[in-house]
């Protein structure tokens, strides 16, 4: 066996997103619920079934085409399926397969669903060509059971599954339900809208934060769900703010009255530091590009820091509304995003700002809907020009050109934040061009 | 020539979707005859066939079986 990862808990959901069309769905639940009793059967793992909302491992059938899923599949035979290792959840199979039960025609959906989820719960291929774990599928059995690599492959990952564990399971007999333990941190849901930080980080990949985990915004969803601290090691969750500079390839994060610095996944030598120029408890951050500085704001007020200048905050805290017109006080979060605007987030709703800083008619708006590709409890008419969710990857060049407009020469305006709207630097009013 | 003309592409298209021939980073698409070979044996070691190095018929077949689309971590150069 091969050991690719595992999951830091052993209670883990799934959720069944579709089903194939060649088999009747009770048919299809069954074989993929007595998948994962395999596993479960050798090894201290539980899984409880959710029909809604987010979930460790998620299945689901795709084929030559999928907008959540860069492999595409390539039609009946060859690959039948594929899974990301943990902790990432993802479990796809082949939709143009004939999927079957109870036959040696077509392809089991049991055994295969069986093989991805020992992926998914972090085994690679093993060398036994009759381990369930082997690369090539060895055909429909019977009376299919897990091969010994296999078993001692799962339990090198979670342990042996001990008796007390057995009977508890026997008396409960609920196959697929049984109680999850609360996660010490609850993992958020998205779709609250709510958000400890955002950052548009390094390759443009959008980041939110919330509690003590951290996903991907892209143009077609959401990515999973991570701790903090599995990404950026030493991190800790419940951040105030997070800010990543292209100028230095810094990311800075924000807690109480530490700063944390890190290079892409890498924590910098000599941090944490302590803040010391700037009040602590900060509630967001963002990098303007347009003059190359990082802006932190609390409460009313903000400071614009130059990275590589020598710091001097004798003039700060400024009043955020003196600057950024429109936008709340104790902002959540805020971020320079790809299409040259400023966003600011607050509670559920977030804001929009032009390039004068100004927030654009028709803000706020709700963030889950127009970020978080959560279904609107009432339609919301499509911003008018607004917010084109974010691009699958790095730079939307459609995007930019409809969004952004911007002429070279607008950009290679160097403003001095410094001063005050209706100074002549700011008020640029885009040409025609720009 | 280990593949002939016709099963270059799709054999060699398989070992490295499979991880049985590493992509070189810098270096041309087209591989040596002895990564090839080497590549072939592997595969043909953990697929428990005669292991020749040649693209014989036996192996050619194995390709064609269905599988998952994860790498085979059966090479242990190309594993690390």
């Amino acid at each position: 066996y091969l050991l690719l990862g595992r999951w830091r808990k052993k209670h883990l959901t799934f959720r069944i997103l579709n089903l194939p069309s060649t088999l009747p769905p009770h048919t299809a639940r069954a074989a993929l619920l007595q998948a994962f009793r395999y596993w479960s059967n050798v090894a201290p793992l539980t899984f409880r079934e959710v029909q809604a909302g987010w979930a460790d491992i998620r299945l689901s059938f795709h084929g030559r085409q999928s907008p959540y899923c860069s492999k595409p599949f390539d039609g009946p035979g060859r690959v039948l399926a594929h899974a990301d290792i943990p902790e990432l959840g993802s479990v796809h199979f082949d939709e143009d397969e004939l999927w079957t039960e109870g036959t040696s025609g077509g392809v089991n959906l049991r055994i295969i669903a069986a093989h991805e989820l020992g992926h998914a719960l972090g085994l690679g291929h093993s060398r036994y060509t009759q381990a369930l774990m082997a690369p090539v599928y060895a055909g429909y059995r019977a009376h299919f059971k897990l091969h010994p690599d296999d078993v001692a492959g799962i339990q090198a990952l979670y342990g042996k599954k001990s008796p007390e564990i057995e009977d508890e399971e026997e008396e409960m007999e609920l196959p697929s339900v049984p109680h999850v333990p609360t996660e010490p941190s609850p993992m958020p849901d998205p779709c609250s809208g709510e958000l400890d930080a955002m950052m548009l980080g390094p390759r443009g990949k959008t980041y939110a934060f919330k509690g003590n985990y951290v996903w991907t915004v892209t143009h077609s969803g959401l990515g999973p769900l991570f701790q903090v601290s599995a990404l950026w090691e030493g991190l800790p969750g419940n951040l105030d703010a997070a800010v990543y500079s292209p100028r230095t390839q810094w990311i800075h994060f924000f807690k109480g009255d530490k700063v944390w610095r890190y290079i892409n996944f890498k924590m910098s030598p000599g941090f944490p530091k302590k803040l010391n120029r700037v009040e602590p408890n900060l509630d967001a951050a963002l990098y303007w590009p347009f003059n190359q500085k990082v802006f932190l704001f609390k409460g009313s007020g903000y400071w614009q820091w130059d990275e590589l200048a020598p710091v001097n905050f004798s003039h700060y805290p400024k009043p955020i509304k003196g600057l950024f017109t429109g936008v709340p006080t104790q902002p959540s979060a805020a971020m320079s995003w790809r299409d040259g605007h400023v966003y600011f987030f607050k509670d559920k709703q977030y804001w929009r700002l032009n390039r004068q800083l100004r927030v654009e008619k028709g803000y706020p708006r709700d963030t889950a809907q127009n970020w978080m590709h959560c279904h609107p409890q009432t339609t919301d008419p499509a911003p008018s020009g607004g917010d084109a969710p974010p691009s699958a990857t790095g730079t939307d060049h459609s995007a930019i050109g409809t969004t952004l407009d911007t002429t070279s020469t607008a950009i290679d305006t160097t403003l001095n934040i410094d001063h005050l709207p209706g100074d002549p630097i700011l008020d640029i009013t885009p040409s025609a061009t720009g | 020539w280990a593949l002939g003309p016709a099963g270059k592409e799709t054999a060699v298209d398989y070992l490295l979707q499979y991880g049985y021939l590493q992509k070189p980073l810098e270096g041309p698409d087209d591989f040596r005859a002895e990564d090839i070979m080497e590549a072939l044996r592997t595969f043909q070691e953990a697929s428990e066939l005669p292991v020749s190095g040649q693209l014989d018929d036996a192996t050619r077949a194995r390709m064609r079986q269905p599988r998952c689309g994860l790498e085979d971590p059966f090479n242990q150069k190309t594993l690390k």
